[in-house]
């Protein structure tokens, strides 16, 4: 089934996103 | 710990996963069948994927749009946080919705973290097609559904 | 006195008088009082500043979103740590290259010409 879900990752346990700095930027000079 | 917990029922469910099958499914694309007869109200499989704000997800929507990845795989658990399975997850994700669904998806809290586990309904036999209501908030543009029940409501939004 | 609300700012930080306290993802916590017109100034100590955490701070009406940094959208306007970068609509430009860092004392400063023509009530 993966095969339909490219570059998908299986988890076992939900996974805490870590947030990047720049998450809510649009832009960045 | 106590077999009736919640905690313990859901990290069963990862040694005994129910006997479930992924195939083509006559709603929409690919869904889960059962591959053995389930009892009412017995824990079937939880959703994972990632655990993110409401506002980063409310980006993702739109980035996954823009990218034409239609389906949503965003499932919402409470009014601060939304797990998506869009990239990472497991195949409970792939569970297609009905009007008239066999299953339904409860937030549980098991040591301080809030899991979506998908739970029967009715009983559900052998070769019958998980199906959950996926309860979308209304929308301006709609997504057909597909599901085919009587009491189907046309629309998934 | 101006003191951080105890009720507008996000959840997840950590109010304590006059101390924003936050784990991660930004969040935005606002003064317990806000200003329509006239030139005001305020300032705000970096006091910790745990590895590769930045913060932004700056101006925001009670419009902008808590859930995200200030600057995010037209309703608050950011300058970052990181770079010193000035965000509005969460557009970055550069503005004080290098940014600034914990032991630093930071300012933020807003004018609000009094429009003449349009007759802005007095302490509207």
């Amino acid at each position: 089934w993966s095969a339909f879900a490219p570059e998908f990752q299986e988890l076992e346990e939900n996974e805490r996103y870590v947030e990047k700095e720049g998450e809510f930027d649009m832009e960045d000079e | 710990g106590d077999a009736n917990s919640d905690f313990f029922k859901i990290n069963m469910l990862k040694s005994r996963k129910k006997m479930i099958k992924f195939a083509r499914s006559r709603i929409h694309g690919y869904g889960l069948y059962a591959m053995e007869t389930i009892a009412q109200d017995e824990m079937i499989i939880e959703y994972i994927g990632q655990k993110i704000r409401s506002l980063v997800a409310d980006e993702r929507e739109k980035a996954y749009e823009r990218r034409g990845i239609g389906s949503s795989y965003l499932f919402r658990i409470d009014e601060h946080t939304v797990i998506d399975a869009t990239k990472r997850g497991n195949f409970a994700r792939f569970i297609n919705h009905s009007c008239q669904p066999n299953c339904y998806a409860k937030v549980l809290t098991i040591e301080g973290e809030k899991r979506i586990v998908i739970y029967s309904r009715s009983t559900i036999n052998k070769g019958e097609e998980i199906t959950y209501d996926y309860k979308f908030p209304i929308e301006e543009d709609k997504i057909d559904c597909l599901c085919g029940a009587k009491t189907c409501r046309g629309y998934l939004n | 006195y101006v003191n951080v609300s105890t009720n507008d700012h996000a959840y997840q930080l950590q109010i304590s008088n006059l101390t924003i306290t936050g784990h991660e993802g930004y969040a935005m916590a606002r003064a317990s009082h806000g200003v329509a017109k006239g030139t005001w100034y305020f300032e705000v100590n970096f006091d910790d500043q745990p590895d590769d955490s930045h913060i932004r701070i700056g101006w925001s009406t009670c419009h902008a979103v808590l859930q995200a940094p200030v600057g995010y959208n037209k309703f608050s306007y950011g300058w970052r740590s990181k770079c010193g970068t000035k965000f509005h609509e969460a557009k970055g430009k550069k503005y004080h290259a290098g940014g600034f860092k914990k032991g630093d004392v930071l300012g933020c400063l807003i004018h609000l010409p009094v429009d003449k023509k349009t007759l802005v009530p007095p302490n509207q």
